[in-house]
Order: structure tokens, then C-alpha cells, then sequence
């Protein structure tokens, strides 16, 4: 079952706070059930995926997009404000409460849905409810927090490993060919000397045959 | 012995590498890594 | 100003749920509001920094010892489930109720504070407070937690980058150091050459030098 809890500001009386639950299973579209409560008082409802269907017909709109309209409107709460509007009127009498909800455009409004919800018997319970939810809500994000911050640690660690290994590769190969260049330029002078002392040595033998030519 | 001294100072250099023999990867590296240890 | 909720439980009444709101200013030391809620009703109280005294000597408890035992009795809630209990009297006919909060030992408890809480004329608007509190923190974690992920997406990214250079150095010191012998081996080879030449050449002569001594 998921559930999101919200507050919202009834168009008609923009100062009150109204707490808006929404549940359902797996996809909206398929039915929600709504709570609302001022804190005192809690009305229930539910939409069922007949009236979905019968509300996105009406509208002549996709079912999908009427969908995605629904979970703009009641799901993702706060930061849709400007965009949605809820309209809420209470009738004691009746113990009842006629909610909807409205998407704002540049020239106007529409209703997106409406619902007559039913006055809670037990008005305590669903605000114990409430607050319960969030209460467990807020348990498994300090939770998720918390690992998530372990996670940045681990993660800022091995790149500092990592970056350490980088920098010490990049100075053991630039210690490599100096290395290897100056044993290289010792070996080869061996060889050159080797050379020259061969070259002086046959060009003493070269004179010496000539001296010896000479004389005879 | 000084002939044996002698024969090895005309055929290798200080470092051990032959003055006539090609010298191929796996032997101028030993001769490079004797280096290090005289070093 | 800090705030906690909590759910608790009371010892008479342990399938009753109230929510147990603590406020303060930088040190709980310093005193505390308390706001407790049934969900229907609310009561409130404060507890000054000379009764947080007075309390700590009554019992002869080291002050800072007793304001630690304070938090996690009123403070870090469930996670200290079983070692504090909590007593709540409910006083209809007073508009008061006493709220104490005892520390449960192996032998015994013994109660740590006690205070009378006022019955709050408007209770839907302290529960309004209490479920928007909750909001507020739920939509600041998220917010801190979405943070986190897009951090440790990067940190993993900047590591996997890294490792890849250090894969790609490890790579090219060893592609310089087949390099450099190779090159090496070729010029050291020429100058081997040259030398096995030279001894020829040099042998030849001492040969031809030898050769015209016996002549004469």
C-alpha cells in the first residue's frame, strides 16, 4: 500500500491547513482512497478505476494523462502549489465534506475530480495514524540518510585511494625512464669507449705496418 | 686469476654486458639490474 | 529552537499511543517545553533550567549526567524502548495531566522527572503544528538525501574515472619501458657490431704485422 501525506490550503479559505492522505496500491489509476483532516476533524473517501475512467471521458482526456494529472494534483503535493487547486466544503449536518481538486491554466481552471468523503467517527485515530506515518516515514529516511552518508565516505575514500595510486604510478613511470635512460647511457658509453680505444689501437698497428714498410 | 680477470675485461664491460655479443631484452635487463645492486 | 517527536507509550496504558514533543533552545540543559498529544487532545509544560537542577541534585546525579540521561529518556525516543518508561495521569476535571518519565533499571527504576502538563485549549491546531513539524522534516531529509545520491553518483563517477587513468598509466609504463629496451637493444647491438668489426680489422693487422716480421 503507499500513501502520501501532504498539506494543502482549501481555495475558499487559503489561511486554514488541511491534511490530505492518499493511498493506493501499486497504480493510482487503478483506485485511491483519500483522508483528510484539519486536525480535529477526518473525512474519508475513495476513488474507484471506474470513476477514473469515467472522470478522464468526461474531460475527453487520455486516462493516462488524466492519471499523471491525478498524481501531479495529490501525490506530489507542495511543489505542484500554484498549479492545483483544492476546494473544500463541510457539511456538519450531513457529516459530510465535498472535496476537489482543480488544475490552474493561464486562462482558467478545470476540475479534475471531486468526491463527497465521509466524516470519521474516530477523528483521534486517524490523526494518530497520521502522525504515525510520518513518524515511520521519517525513521526510514534518517535511516537511508545514514547509509547513504556511509556510502559518500566509503565512496570519497576509495577516490582518494585511488587518486593517490594515480599519482604515484604517474611518478614511479617518469622515475622509470630516467632510470632506465641513465643506465642505458652507461652501458653504451662503456661501448663507445671500447670503440675508441679499439680505433686508437688499430691506428697504431696501421702505422706501425707503414713505419715498418718505410724502414724496410 | 689475472688471465681469467684479463679474458673477462676484453669480453664484458663493468656492468657485465658483453663488448661483442647482442644483447637481447631478458639479458639487458639483468645487466641493468645488477646495476641497481652495485649502486 | 530544537524539536523532537516521538511516539510513546504509557506504562498504565501501554496500547495507548501520545506523541511526546520536546523543545529547546541550543542545550536541553538550559530547560524544555514539553507538548503531548493523544491526537485529540494536548497538553504542555516547561521545565526550567533550576528544576533540571534541583531534580539532578535531588537525586544526587551529576548534572550533566542527569541532562544526558534526559535526552535519551525524552529525546532519542524509540531507540531507548524498554529503558525509560513513561507515566501519564490525566486530570479531566483540572484540564492537567502529569507526565513523568522514569529510567528502568535490573533492580528497580527510579524516575528521572515529573511535571504537570496544561490542558491546551486548541488542540487541532497544536496537532496541526505536530503533523506539519513532520512534513517539514520529512521534505528536508528527502531534500538532504537526494543530495547525498547525486553526490555519491558523482564520487563514484570521479573514482571510476580515476581508475580508469590508473589502468591506462599502469598500460603506458609498461608499453615505455618495451619501448625503451627495444631501442636500447637496437643502438647497444650496432655499437657491438661496430666493435666485433674493429676487432677483425685489429686482429687482421696484428696478423699481416706478424707475417711480415717472419718474411724479413
Amino acid at each position: 500500500m503507499e500513501k502520501t501525506l501532504n498539506r494543502i490550503h482549501p481555495v475558499s479559505d487559503p489561511e486554514a491547513t488541511y491534511f490530505l492522505q492518499v493511498s493506493w496500491e501499486k497504480d493510482l489509476g487503478a483506485g485511491f482512497g483519500i483522508i483528510l483532516s484539519d486536525g480535529q476533524c477526518a473525512w474519508t473517501g475513495t476513488v474507484s478505476e471506474a470513476e477514473i475512467s469515467r472522470e478522464a471521458d468526461d474531460m475527453e482526456m487520455n486516462r493516462e494523462k488524466y492519471v499523471e494529472e491525478l498524481k501531479k494534483a495529490l501525490i506530489t503535493g507542495e511543489e505542484s502549489a500554484g498549479r492545483y487547486n483544492f476546494a473544500i466544503s463541510r457539511d456538519e449536518e450531513n457529516r459530510e465534506c465535498h472535496f476537489s481538486y482543480e488544475r490552474n491554466l493561464k486562462d482558467g481552471s478545470f476540475t479534475l475530480g471531486s468526491l463527497k468523503l465521509q466524516k470519521v467517527s474516530s477523528p483521534a485515530e486517524v490523526v494518530r495514524e497520521l502522525i504515525g506515518y510520518c513518524l515511520d516515514c521519517l525513521g526510514r529516511l534518517q535511516a537511508k540518510n545514514e547509509l547513504l552518508q556511509k556510502e559518500n565516505e566509503r565512496l570519497f575514500s576509495d577516490w582518494s585511494d585511488v587518486e593517490k595510486r594515480l599519482e604515484k604510478c604517474v611518478e614511479a613511470k617518469e622515475e622509470l625512464e630516467a632510470d632506465l635512460y641513465s643506465r642505458f647511457i652507461l652501458v653504451l658509453n662503456e661501448k663507445k669507449a671500447k670503440i675508441r680505444n679499439l680505433q686508437k689501437l688499430l691506428n697504431e698497428a696501421k702505422e706501425s705496418a707503414a713505419d715498418d714498410k718505410c724502414a724496410r | 686469476s689475472p688471465d681469467t680477470k684479463e679474458h673477462f675485461a676484453r669480453e664484458y664491460d663493468c656492468y657485465g654486458d658483453s663488448y661483442t655479443a647482442d644483447t637481447d631484452v631478458a639479458q639487458l635487463k639483468e645487466v641493468f639490474s645488477r646495476m641497481k645492486e652495485n649502486t
